[in-house]
């Protein structure tokens, strides 16, 4: 359902240059519960964003549900994000103004739909429901990244994009998000690719990817 | 060094409240080097913030190496913070025009040193050098944490206060840091006061508190 082929990223900084990925080449099947790993800086992020169509590569192609990305218009990128993806960012980026149902309501409006029902349940999901009214800076670590994770699943993506979605959570609240997230994916086909440091959330993917220094290493299915 | 004596914490929300703390006590001795652990939204950070002097409790005593918090003026209070405490805050809170290497020497130009050297020092110690100019935006996830990190240890503190310092680490790194940090309390004598989920920096603590619903439930030593 994603593919892409010899990808390279390229950041220019003044007289040098960043290799964040270097020739990498991925399949994803539809369906599939994809772990990145990699120490900190191998380009799980970067890796991440050319596969939800928020970033470009320097070269190579990037395929994501029968569309080349370098074929699209910026217009028919953003639909096809709005449409069919949904991103939990590494840093959250929670709208600090907004509410919790508030920012995990937007998704869904951004779509044109109107559906409260739809936000009551993801937020009961992530065990949230009594902190809706709550903005950003009222929630602790782990209820934003909760609320992130609310917002990336509010919508039934076809594909989710998870930056670390544990990172801020005990262990028992991070496993419960996992079978939660693992749960969907049986039940509706949803296609999750996480990037993590979290062994838990290894265990349970079906397949596993190592990045080191912008390059795959590895692939472990399981 | 620090102790706290029946503190409570309680957040206003319009026509609610929230108890983040309730009757707590905690003494900590010289040297030690702490966890402070519980699942997400049990009070770790508020507690933090108290034991930091960033933050005023609703009820109880804060007392840092025998200054009493509430006796301090605000002006008093920011110089205990900028003489004696280094923070790493959970959400890293780098300052986003400026460099990791201005970053991590504020700190020491906040106390009116000028000292490049031990800045370089901090940044060789988790692994940055190369990344020096780099401004947060720029680095990863991992990298904004370990810029934070060396900037909490530049001033050599007395006390260090972390939250959640290994979050965005893989395994390895992550252990290097609290190996670290490990050093410097044995070498300097430096107090750490941790917030975590990570197990292996629970195994490295001299002492671990468990938090639930803003209550302290038991107290390990190792
Ligand atoms: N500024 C605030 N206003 C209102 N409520 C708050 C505020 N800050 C924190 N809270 C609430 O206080 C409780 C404790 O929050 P705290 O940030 O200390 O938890 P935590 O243990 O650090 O959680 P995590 O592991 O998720 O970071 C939570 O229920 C949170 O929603
Ligand atoms: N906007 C940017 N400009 C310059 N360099 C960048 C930029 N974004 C990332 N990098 C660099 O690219 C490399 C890969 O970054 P990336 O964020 O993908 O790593 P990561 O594997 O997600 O790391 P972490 O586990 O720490 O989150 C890093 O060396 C980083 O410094
Ligand atoms: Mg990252
Ligand atoms: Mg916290």
């Amino acid at each position: 359902i994603v593919s892409i082929k010899q990808v390279t990223k390229i950041y220019p900084m003044g007289k040098t240059q960043v290799q964040a990925l270097n020739g990498v080449d991925l399949s994803i099947e539809k369906g599939e519960f994809l772990a990145i790993a990699g120490p900190s800086g191998s380009g799980k992020s970067t890796l991440l964003n050319l596969l939800g169509c928020l970033d470009v590569p320097t070269e190579g192609t990037v395929v994501i549900d029968g569309q080349d990305l370098a074929k699209l218009s910026e217009h028919a990128r953003a639909t096809l994000r709005r449409q069919k993806l949904g991103f939990i960012f590494q840093g959250f980026n929670l709208i600090p103004v907004l509410t919790a149902f508030e920012n995990i309501e937007m998704p869904l409006r951004l779509k044109g739909e109107n559906n409260p029902q739809r936000v009551w349940e993801a937020l009961e999901a992530v065990g949230l429901k009594e902190h809706a009214q709550h903005r950003p800076a009222e929630l602790s670590g782990g209820q934003q990244q909760r609320v992130a994770i609310a917002r990336a699943l509010v919508t039934d993506p076809l594909i989710v994009l998870a930056d670390e979605p544990t990172a801020n959570l005990d262990s028992k609240t991070g496993e419960a998000i996992i079978e939660l997230m693992k749960k969907i994916s049986l039940e509706k086909g949803t296609t999750f690719i996480f990037s993590t440091h979290d062994a838990k959330v290894m265990s349970k993917a079906t397949r596993m990817v190592s990045l080191t220094d912008g390059r795959i290493e590895e692939s472990i299915v399981h």
